[in-house]
């Protein structure tokens, strides 16, 4: 798996 | 952050506020689901156990803070302060429906198999879904408070906004969230009966009223 994306979303 | 997220993160506060309201004005939780209410509270504690290790940024963190404390308060709200308004056998829907198959699809699809990983994606799969038991209730009722209405298109705006706002960053940031990016369009697809009435009627000025 690629580096999960950065969790800036609520 | 682009004006198609904030503008989104502004209708979700919105739609909290309107319910909110909804609850105070009319001194009653009627035509509210107590199960999507339960399942968003769910969505948001799951969904921001990095809370307490990931500084992202300061509107970042009182977000969260607002909707896991405000989805809480709700919850009070619905099952203390004014119980006896709210009728479980119309809020019929099995949640084991949707919690089962949201912890199913995270254990499968997840960016790490770590818990706070595999929570949110849960997270994810289950905010798409756990607007059903509300409309599940709008069918069988087959109306609705207007104030009501409002609440569910400021939180059906809220997951519309999302889409171009993935798109936007698609293209000027080059990111992708794949399982965010299919659970929101399910969820907003979910919106679409219910808008094509809020659209033709309440904003009309009649009250919603879904034929017989």
């Amino acid at each position: 798996h690629e580096a999960p994306p950065t969790k800036d979303e609520l | 952050m682009n004006l198609f997220r904030l503008f989104g993160d502004l209708s979700h506060l919105a739609s909290i506020i309107i319910l909110l309201q909804k609850i105070r004005s009319t001194r009653s939780c009627r035509g509210i689901s107590f199960k999507t209410q339960a399942l968003y509270a769910t969505v948001f504690i799951t969904r921001y156990l990095d809370l307490f290790y990931d500084w992202v940024s300061l509107y970042n963190f009182t977000m969260k803070v607002f909707f896991i404390a405000s989805s809480c308060y709700i919850l009070y709200l619905m099952r203390y302060k004014y119980r006896p308004t709210h009728d479980p056998s119309i809020d019929t829907f099995r949640v084991e429906y949707l919690l089962g198959p949201s912890a199913v699809l995270a254990l499968l699809f997840h960016y790490r198999f770590t818990v706070p990983e595999v929570f949110w994606s849960f997270s994810i799969f289950l905010e798409a879904v756990a607007i059903l038991p509300q409309l599940f209730m709008l069918q069988r009722t087959g109306e609705a408070e207007t104030i009501t209405t409002h609440y569910l298109a400021a939180l059906g705006a809220y997951r519309a906004l999302y889409i171009p706002n993935w798109i936007y960053r698609y293209f000027t940031e080059d990111m992708v969230d794949p399982i965010a990016v299919t659970a929101g369009i399910v969820q907003t697809a979910l919106y679409l009966d219910f808008f094509y009435v809020y659209f033709t009627k309440v904003l009309q000025g009649q009250k919603f009223e879904l034929p017989a």
